[in-house]
């Protein structure tokens, strides 16, 4: 869902 | 991709390549607890399972698979190809002790109660206390090899150098991940004892005493 914040860190 | 994101990463694949080296080159995994390592598999499993779902960047996809490779060619070391040099009797944590209350508090704090989402937030919260056994280890022992010492520096630097790097988005991006961000201090704050002993005494060129 959008609220999760991005996941482009390890 | 912050500087310090970066120095943090360099900082976490030069902990698993020193810990790696250490094994490897003496052919021992004495001082070193395999419980620690086993967890820490578990938390590059559990958080990238989104490896081949979602694509964010060669950088990132190739970390990926080096985290999860090298900690299962580590726990391999430990438990198979070196198994009668790892130190089971100083090795005692229990890993149920912080295994079910990250699972506990992934089912309860999560971004939302999806598989993949309950799974990564689980792994956040493991890898903030899998260090335990590791440390309790090394009080056990009352000591550290001096390459075990750098291994636990390189590792702490690299979620204490995150912790920059999400005050550093917060200020230039404007948004932060709270559980990241709360698990993160509590895995710095876990090496606040360490780090006290890495600098007053390994950097002065004495080795790692736990003072009884």
């Amino acid at each position: 869902n959008d609220n999760a914040p991005s996941k482009d860190e390890l | 991709m912050t500087l310090f994101r970066l120095a943090g990463d360099l900082s976490h694949v030069l902990a698993i390549l020193l810990l790696l080296y250490k094994i490897w080159t003496t052919k021992s995994a004495a001082g070193i607890s395999g419980k620690t390592q086993l967890m820490f598999c578990m938390v590059y499993v559990t958080r990238y399972l989104d490896l081949f779902t979602s694509f964010i960047s060669v950088y990132n996809s190739t970390m990926k698979v080096l985290f999860i490779s090298a900690s299962v060619a580590t726990v391999y070391l430990i438990y198979f190809k070196f198994k009668a040099t790892y130190d089971g009797n100083h090795d005692t944590f229990r890993m149920e002790f912080v295994i079910v209350p990250a699972l506990i508090l992934a089912l309860i704090w999560n971004y939302a109660f999806t598989f993949f989402e309950i799974s990564w937030a689980f792994s956040i919260f493991l890898e903030a206390v899998a260090i335990l056994p590791q440390l309790f280890m090394v009080t056990k022992t009352g000591e550290a090899e001096n390459i075990t010492s750098h291994y636990l520096f390189a590792l702490g630097s690299y979620r204490a150098l995150y912790i920059l790097n999400w005050i550093d988005r917060y200020y230039f991006e404007g948004h932060w991940d709270p559980i990241a961000v709360t698990a993160g201090i509590v895995q710095t704050v876990l090496y606040g004892d360490f780090f006290y002993l890495y600098f007053t005494r390994v950097i002065k060129g004495r080795k790692l005493q736990v003072l009884p």
